[in-house]
């Protein structure tokens, strides 16, 4: 994975983006 | 032996049976575990949800490739929900660790997520076959042609930007993915941002409304959508 550009910032997570606390 | 573009092609499908070999098709214990801790238990749900898009999946699959390649469909449709549950495992055991909880009721009972996770998972399995394809250029197997991504959010009638809010999560979970395919996956995440997600239709426009009014700063003179 390391050519992979990673877009979530740091301590953000899939809960976050699907609305969940 | 010299490598060449059909064995490294094999090897690529090889490599996904070999991990994909000891997954279940159905949900494991640690994600029944998962499910069970839910304030709202998501199992009868996600079970009723992976058995309907199975029968779209095979239905258009049959339609794009030739009624006499249903079979087919049905083995990529089980190669996909082995790295549905797998992929969904890892990301919950991840997220546990990182938010300290144990119960994912809003997450897990969100269909967008299971539809958008499986999309992802399904797209994986088309295109490590399609690679195949590309790379040993065989006559026979240009059938693959018209499931090129965005075949798979189309049929599952899923919105292009849910599809984006899962590659990362999915990448970051599942070490068996090869460089070649975390760059398809990397492609179709461009192809979201710089047209997909751009319909008129897209959630990214109530997204961006919302944003603006949390900020304040809500223009009526120009909509949205504009």
């Amino acid at each position: 994975t390391q050519d992979y550009h990673f877009g979530l910032e740091e301590g953000e997570g899939i809960s976050e983006l699907f609305d969940c606390d | 032996l010299p490598q060449t573009p059909v064995r490294a092609a094999m090897s690529t499908i090889q490599q996904l049976m070999a991990v994909l070999k000891s997954a279940s098709d159905k949900p494991t214990e640690k994600l029944i575990l998962y499910f069970n801790d839910c304030t709202v238990n998501p199992m009868e749900s996600i079970l009723k949800r992976v058995k309907e898009l199975g029968c779209t999946f095979k239905e258009k699959f049959a339609e794009a490739v030739g009624q006499g390649c249903s079979e087919i469909g049905s083995q990529r449709y089980g190669l996909g929900t082995r790295l549905y549950y797998r992929v969904m495992e890892s990301i919950l055991k991840s997220e546990e660790k990182r938010l300290s909880i144990h119960n994912f009721s809003k997450l897990l009972n969100n269909g967008i997520f299971h539809t958008s996770l499986l999309a992802c998972a399904l797209e994986v399995v088309i295109a490590t076959y399609g690679i195949s394809r590309n790379t040993s250029q065989s006559n026979n197997m240009t059938m693959e042609t018209d499931l090129s991504f965005p075949w798979i959010i189309n049929i599952l009638d899923l919105k292009a930007f849910d599809l984006y809010k899962v590659i990362e999560s999915f990448i970051k979970v599942e070490p068996s993915l090869t460089r070649e395919m975390i760059k398809h996956l990397e492609c179709c995440e461009h192809q979201i941002m710089e047209s997909l997600a751009w319909r008129s239709d897209s959630p990214l426009f109530d997204l961006i409304k919302q944003s603006k009014e949390q900020d304040g700063q809500t223009d009526h003179s120009e909509p949205a959508n504009c």
